[in-house]
């Protein structure tokens, strides 16, 4: 998977994961 | 709402009753972002619609080094936007089904 976790100080945590090409604004 | 070049979507479907919900944000624009924006993809996260606030995340965000401190505005800002659509979306179920 690519999905890395990211775990801040006040415990949350955040799953960043690469963002599909269709969800991406035509530049 | 207004298109803050941040796009924050319901990672879930809601139930319409849990109070803390699934939620994805990606940048869709970054050119409407102060800060030099390195890709960092789409962050997933919990927020819990009684407790939080939205500007509280953001700072988590940037605290993480996913944005840079010139966008916390901006992070909050598109995440309340989105927050405040589930609670009217909410409300509006709520007195439907009365």
């Amino acid at each position: 998977s690519t999905t890395t976790e990211v775990v801040t100080s006040a415990g949350r945590r955040f799953f960043v994961s690469p963002v599909p090409e269709f969800r991406l604004k035509e530049q | 709402a207004e298109d803050t070049g941040v796009r924050v979507e319901l990672a879930e479907e809601d139930d319409g009753k849990k109070t803390s919900i699934a939620l994805r944000l990606w940048v869709e624009d970054p050119k409407k972002l102060k800060g030099k924006y390195k890709d960092s993809g789409a962050i997933e996260f919990t927020f819990d619609l009684n407790k939080e606030v939205p500007e509280a995340v953001a700072q988590e965000m940037v605290d993480s080094g996913l944005f840079l401190d010139s966008d916390m505005k901006i992070v909050g800002r598109s995440i309340r936007d989105r927050v405040a659509l589930i609670k009217w979306r909410r409300e509006r179920t709520i007195s439907r089904d009365k």
